[in-house]
Protein backbone atom coordinates (compact mmCIF):
# COMPACT_ATOMS: atom_id res chain seq x y z
CA UNK A 1 0.00 0.00 0.00
CA UNK A 2 2.89 2.20 0.59
CA UNK A 3 4.36 1.76 -2.72
CA UNK A 4 0.76 2.21 -4.19
CA UNK A 5 0.81 5.60 -2.35
CA UNK A 6 4.03 6.61 -3.04
CA UNK A 7 2.90 6.31 -7.14
CA UNK A 8 -0.46 8.13 -5.91
CA UNK A 9 1.36 10.82 -4.64
CA UNK A 10 3.86 11.38 -7.48
CA UNK A 11 0.72 11.30 -9.81
CA UNK A 12 -1.16 14.20 -7.25
CA UNK A 13 1.67 15.99 -7.37
CA UNK A 14 2.32 16.38 -10.69
CA UNK A 15 -1.33 17.13 -11.63
CA UNK A 16 -1.66 20.14 -8.94
CA UNK A 17 1.90 21.58 -9.26
CA UNK A 18 1.73 20.67 -13.10
CA UNK A 19 5.60 20.52 -12.69
CA UNK A 20 8.02 17.64 -12.63
CA UNK A 21 10.92 19.85 -11.00
CA UNK A 22 12.86 17.61 -8.72
CA UNK A 23 11.23 14.18 -9.99
CA UNK A 24 13.56 12.05 -11.54
CA UNK A 25 11.87 10.21 -15.16
CA UNK A 26 14.99 8.10 -15.19
CA UNK A 27 13.86 6.80 -11.67
CA UNK A 28 10.35 5.67 -13.64
CA UNK A 29 12.04 3.78 -16.18
CA UNK A 30 13.85 1.88 -14.44
CA UNK A 31 10.86 1.11 -12.24
CA UNK A 32 8.85 0.28 -15.40
CA UNK A 33 11.91 -1.91 -16.57
CA UNK A 34 11.28 -4.10 -13.17
CA UNK A 35 8.04 -4.58 -13.46
CA UNK A 36 7.96 -5.51 -16.97
CA UNK A 37 11.21 -8.27 -15.86
CA UNK A 38 8.92 -9.34 -12.84
CA UNK A 39 5.23 -9.09 -13.86
CA UNK A 40 5.79 -11.32 -17.06
CA UNK A 41 3.94 -14.11 -14.89
CA UNK A 42 0.65 -11.79 -15.70
CA UNK A 43 0.34 -13.96 -18.83
CA UNK A 44 0.80 -17.70 -17.65
CA UNK A 45 -0.26 -17.75 -13.79
CA UNK A 46 -2.27 -16.19 -12.14
CA UNK A 47 -1.78 -15.86 -8.19
CA UNK A 48 -4.76 -14.38 -6.88
CA UNK A 49 -7.26 -11.14 -7.95
CA UNK A 50 -5.25 -8.61 -5.68
CA UNK A 51 -1.67 -9.82 -7.23
CA UNK A 52 -2.93 -9.61 -10.80
CA UNK A 53 -4.47 -5.95 -10.14
CA UNK A 54 -1.76 -4.47 -8.44
CA UNK A 55 0.90 -5.77 -11.14
CA UNK A 56 -1.61 -4.03 -13.75
CA UNK A 57 -1.75 -0.59 -11.31
CA UNK A 58 1.99 -0.32 -11.10
CA UNK A 59 2.56 -1.01 -14.90
CA UNK A 60 0.30 0.99 -16.37
CA UNK A 61 0.76 3.78 -13.58
CA UNK A 62 4.39 3.95 -13.88
CA UNK A 63 3.97 3.97 -17.73
CA UNK A 64 1.26 7.12 -17.16
CA UNK A 65 3.75 9.08 -15.14
CA UNK A 66 6.67 8.49 -17.46
CA UNK A 67 4.45 9.40 -20.50
CA UNK A 68 3.10 12.54 -18.44
CA UNK A 69 6.69 13.58 -17.58
CA UNK A 70 8.09 13.28 -21.23
CA UNK A 71 5.39 13.94 -23.83
CA UNK A 72 2.48 15.59 -21.80
CA UNK A 73 2.48 19.90 -21.13
CA UNK A 74 2.73 21.34 -18.90
CA UNK A 75 4.28 19.30 -17.31
CA UNK A 76 6.72 17.80 -19.61
CA UNK A 77 7.42 21.26 -19.98
CA UNK A 78 9.01 21.61 -16.39
CA UNK A 79 11.11 18.26 -17.07
CA UNK A 80 14.91 18.92 -17.63
CA UNK A 81 16.75 15.58 -18.93
CA UNK A 82 20.16 17.34 -18.82
CA UNK A 83 19.73 17.80 -15.37
CA UNK A 84 17.86 14.26 -14.58
CA UNK A 85 21.11 12.53 -16.37
CA UNK A 86 22.27 9.50 -14.27
CA UNK A 87 23.43 7.53 -17.32
CA UNK A 88 21.58 4.19 -15.47
CA UNK A 89 21.58 2.32 -18.83
CA UNK A 90 25.20 1.13 -18.43
CA UNK A 91 25.54 1.34 -14.58
CA UNK A 92 22.44 -0.32 -13.52
CA UNK A 93 20.77 -2.20 -16.21
CA UNK A 94 24.14 -3.66 -17.23
CA UNK A 95 25.48 -4.88 -13.57
CA UNK A 96 21.53 -6.19 -12.73
CA UNK A 97 21.60 -7.92 -16.43
CA UNK A 98 24.45 -9.65 -14.97
CA UNK A 99 23.62 -10.18 -11.27
CA UNK A 100 20.19 -11.12 -12.58
CA UNK A 101 21.95 -13.59 -14.24
CA UNK A 102 24.61 -14.98 -11.85
CA UNK A 103 22.80 -15.06 -8.95
CA UNK A 104 18.98 -16.73 -10.43
CA UNK A 105 18.24 -20.10 -8.73
CA UNK A 106 17.10 -21.20 -11.75
CA UNK A 107 18.65 -20.56 -15.48
CA UNK A 108 14.99 -20.03 -16.65
CA UNK A 109 13.97 -16.87 -18.83
CA UNK A 110 11.05 -15.99 -15.97
CA UNK A 111 13.47 -16.66 -12.52
CA UNK A 112 16.76 -14.52 -14.42
CA UNK A 113 14.03 -12.03 -15.29
CA UNK A 114 12.48 -12.05 -11.40
CA UNK A 115 16.36 -11.97 -10.40
CA UNK A 116 17.43 -9.22 -12.24
CA UNK A 117 14.43 -7.11 -11.45
CA UNK A 118 15.23 -7.42 -7.86
CA UNK A 119 18.46 -6.18 -8.08
CA UNK A 120 17.17 -3.11 -10.50
CA UNK A 121 14.84 -2.37 -8.14
CA UNK A 122 17.15 -2.08 -5.18
CA UNK A 123 19.40 0.42 -6.59
CA UNK A 124 16.83 2.35 -8.73
CA UNK A 125 16.11 5.32 -6.54
CA UNK A 126 19.62 6.80 -7.27
CA UNK A 127 18.86 9.00 -10.57
CA UNK A 128 15.90 10.37 -7.89
CA UNK A 129 18.76 10.45 -4.84
CA UNK A 130 20.96 12.24 -7.16
CA UNK A 131 18.71 14.58 -8.49
CA UNK A 132 17.40 15.44 -5.16
CA UNK A 133 21.34 15.98 -4.16
CA UNK A 134 21.74 18.42 -6.93
CA UNK A 135 18.73 20.64 -6.39
CA UNK A 136 19.64 20.25 -2.51
CA UNK A 137 16.32 22.02 -1.49
CA UNK A 138 13.32 19.62 -1.82
CA UNK A 139 9.60 20.62 -2.17
CA UNK A 140 7.51 18.73 0.64
CA UNK A 141 5.29 16.59 -2.20
CA UNK A 142 8.28 15.10 -3.37
CA UNK A 143 10.11 14.91 0.03
CA UNK A 144 6.38 12.95 1.16
CA UNK A 145 7.13 11.10 -2.21
CA UNK A 146 10.52 10.05 -2.15
CA UNK A 147 9.99 8.97 1.45
CA UNK A 148 7.31 6.10 1.32
CA UNK A 149 9.78 5.14 -1.75
CA UNK A 150 11.89 3.96 0.86
CA UNK A 151 9.57 2.84 3.35
CA UNK A 152 7.40 0.12 1.28
CA UNK A 153 11.13 -1.70 1.08
CA UNK A 154 11.41 -1.60 5.03
CA UNK A 155 7.70 -3.28 5.40
CA UNK A 156 8.16 -6.12 3.22
CA UNK A 157 11.49 -6.46 5.18
CA UNK A 158 8.95 -6.95 8.04
CA UNK A 159 7.20 -9.20 6.44
CA UNK A 160 9.79 -11.26 5.22
CA UNK A 161 10.76 -11.88 8.44
CA UNK A 162 7.12 -12.67 9.96
CA UNK A 163 7.20 -14.98 6.95
CA UNK A 164 10.39 -16.92 7.89
CA UNK A 165 9.28 -17.49 11.30
CA UNK A 166 5.62 -18.19 10.58
CA UNK A 167 6.53 -20.49 7.06
CA UNK A 168 10.04 -20.55 7.06
CA UNK A 169 9.74 -18.41 4.03
CA UNK A 170 13.58 -18.00 2.44
CA UNK A 171 14.26 -15.39 -0.12
CA UNK A 172 18.03 -14.31 0.18
CA UNK A 173 17.93 -12.33 -3.46
CA UNK A 174 14.95 -10.83 -2.54
CA UNK A 175 16.02 -9.99 1.53
CA UNK A 176 19.61 -9.11 -0.17
CA UNK A 177 18.07 -6.76 -2.79
CA UNK A 178 15.78 -5.25 -0.02
CA UNK A 179 18.48 -4.41 2.48
CA UNK A 180 20.67 -2.77 -0.01
CA UNK A 181 17.39 -0.51 -1.13
CA UNK A 182 16.75 0.69 2.14
CA UNK A 183 20.07 1.09 2.64
CA UNK A 184 20.09 3.21 0.06
CA UNK A 185 17.35 5.33 1.86
CA UNK A 186 18.69 5.83 5.39
CA UNK A 187 20.73 9.04 5.13
CA UNK A 188 17.45 10.66 3.19
CA UNK A 189 15.17 9.49 5.65
CA UNK A 190 17.58 11.08 8.29
CA UNK A 191 17.05 14.37 6.68
CA UNK A 192 13.86 13.65 6.20
CA UNK A 193 12.79 12.86 9.91
CA UNK A 194 15.40 16.15 11.42
CA UNK A 195 13.35 17.83 8.59
CA UNK A 196 9.87 16.84 10.12
CA UNK A 197 10.93 16.94 13.67
CA UNK A 198 12.11 20.40 13.14
CA UNK A 199 9.66 21.67 11.14
CA UNK A 200 11.89 22.98 8.79
CA UNK A 201 12.14 22.55 4.48
CA UNK A 202 14.05 19.42 3.63
CA UNK A 203 17.63 20.57 2.70
CA UNK A 204 20.08 18.04 1.21
CA UNK A 205 23.89 18.58 2.27
CA UNK B 1 13.22 -23.09 -20.68
CA UNK B 2 9.88 -20.96 -19.36
CA UNK B 3 8.87 -22.56 -15.98
CA UNK B 4 9.98 -21.88 -13.11
CA UNK B 5 9.75 -17.96 -11.67
CA UNK B 6 6.75 -18.94 -9.22
CA UNK B 7 7.07 -15.80 -6.95
CA UNK B 8 3.62 -15.16 -4.58
CA UNK B 9 5.30 -11.58 -4.04
CA UNK B 10 5.02 -8.26 -6.13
Amino acid sequence: MLHLMSILLLLWKLKKSKSCVGISCRMQECYAIVFCLRYLDLFYQFISVYNTAMKVVFISSTFYLIFLMRFQPPVSATYDRTADSFPYEQYLLGPAAVLGFISAEEWSIPEIFWTASIWLESVSILPQLILLQQLREVENLTAEFVATMGAYRFFYILNWIYRYFAEGYVNWIGWLGGIVQTGLYVDFFYYYAMSKWYGQKLVLP
Amino acid sequence: LWEGGEHDEL
